[in-house]
């Protein structure tokens, strides 16, 4: 089982999109997942059409429920779902005040070898608690990369924060790869950014690339994947060639 | 003098752009305006071709630095910067162990109402400490509103917040308006979030919608404003409009 922090602190950038989209295609591809909403925005949970409920995550974190009792299915085969609401942020504000909170959600998700091959965790636009949990509990990161200026600066700081937590908390942890997305290659500026980026990061960039694609966006409004609105347009194949090119540098 | 928060926790909706933006706008009016960068990521200090140095905002909120040694100038005329950096999350750690933090940034910007006309605050993607201190300060809030699906699902969040923030720790906050951005007229998604935004807050929302335009993206690379790096493309002259239909609310 591996499991995939989706990370970046610079919001917007496509952290749920690639977490619902790339959980959807590897489930397509017959691998069983897991999606864990780890941001209170609930934009995860929302996005495949689902309410929190309870249990949910924050019962998961604050009160030891066990994760079992809180996974919902979603409808779309081998995709599960981990759901949150805002009142996750209460965890935020809880865990400022204990010791050993880092480890939470990966105390948690232990004992879920047997039943899914990856677990997703999509991260709040922060560097606070809930994507440190998500970082320790991580074997990866997958930072989704807009290939926009604001973005690209602020990548040196998530991967300060990755080195860090590998240091201090989580030996394991490695950038699994950078996924530029909502590239439009009619402009210069996703072309300069991504000249930049594979100059720096190498081949720890995917080489797939997510266009930018108005049926990612319109997708979640109808509480699905892409790859069940709308299975022949763009941001469905990248999503598709990102599951497999994953496959192929996970193997 | 008007202190406004540029608020929304969902991340990427134009909370930065819109910042300098507007701000230019309303400073080649000719009125004095202060930008305050509230966010860790430091995005409007960069935008603006700036480093944070010291003192910073950090140090005006943490070590009582008067804020007059931090506020820098831009180099565009009427336009005044107090910087941040990555540093400025410290601040969050530490209001989170004190009494009263909440009115820290509203004490230092007391007594700078014969400086400027209007102080704007770039708020980060959450409703942590620097949001609540931004929230505080403000005697409004302009709420940047990407025209899609997961930014309309977090409105009702930030409204609630808003309320909160007004009963219990500043009575005269209001929301000024909200500010429907990254607008595509091609697309049936901007429209519909339109129609929705309109009906639900009626006159609060703006007239003027910002459309999405490159030059908006390509500005902060250059470090400056649009106005600057292209006063004729779309963008700039919709935050033209955007300063004369503020102007004309506030008068
Ligand atoms: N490739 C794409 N093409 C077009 N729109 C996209 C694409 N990827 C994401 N979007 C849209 O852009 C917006 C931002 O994406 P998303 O919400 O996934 O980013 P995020 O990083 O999770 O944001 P946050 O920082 O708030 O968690 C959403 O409205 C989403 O539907
Ligand atoms: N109207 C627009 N047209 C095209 N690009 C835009 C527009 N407004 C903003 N952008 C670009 O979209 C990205 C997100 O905008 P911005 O960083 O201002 O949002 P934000 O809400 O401040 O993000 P964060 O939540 O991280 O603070 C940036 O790369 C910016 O340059
Ligand atoms: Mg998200
Ligand atoms: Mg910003």
């Amino acid at each position: 089982m591996s499991v995939v922090a989706i990370a970046n602190q610079k919001g917007g950038v496509g952290k749920t999109t690639t977490a619902i989209n790339l959980g959807a295609a590897l489930a397509a591809l017959e691998h069983r997942v897991l999606l864990v909403d780890c941001d209170p925005q609930g934009n995860a949970t929302r996005g495949l059409g689902q309410q929190a409920g309870s249990p949910n995550l924050y019962h998961v974190l604050s009160d030891g429920v066990a994760v079992g009792e809180a996974i919902r299915s979603t409808g779309f085969p081998n995709l599960d779902l981990l759901p949150c609401d805002r009142d996750l942020v209460g965890v935020e504000v809880e865990f400022a005040r204990q010791e050993g909170w880092q480890t939470r959600l990966q105390q948690s998700l232990a004992g879920l070898d047997q039943e899914y091959s990856t677990i997703l965790l999509d991260c709040p636009p922060s560097l606070g608690h809930l994507t440190v949990n998500g970082l320790v509990a991580a074997d990866a990161v997958l930072v989704p990369l807009q290939c926009e200026y604001f973005a690209l600066e602020g990548l040196s700081e998530l991967v300060a924060t990755i080195d860090r937590v590998r240091a201090a908390l989580n030996r394991k942890l490695e950038i699994g790869g950078i996924v530029l997305t909502m590239f439009d290659d009619r402009t210069n500026l996703s072309r300069d950014v991504e000249e930049e980026v594979r100059r720096h990061f190498g081949p720890r960039v995917y080489r797939t690339t997510v266009p930018r694609n108005i049926r990612l966006a319109e997708a979640p409004s109808h509480g699905c994947p892409v790859l069940e609105y709308d299975i022949k347009c763009r941001g469905a194949e990248a999503y598709l060639g990102l599951a497999r090119e994953y496959l192929g540098r996970v193997a």
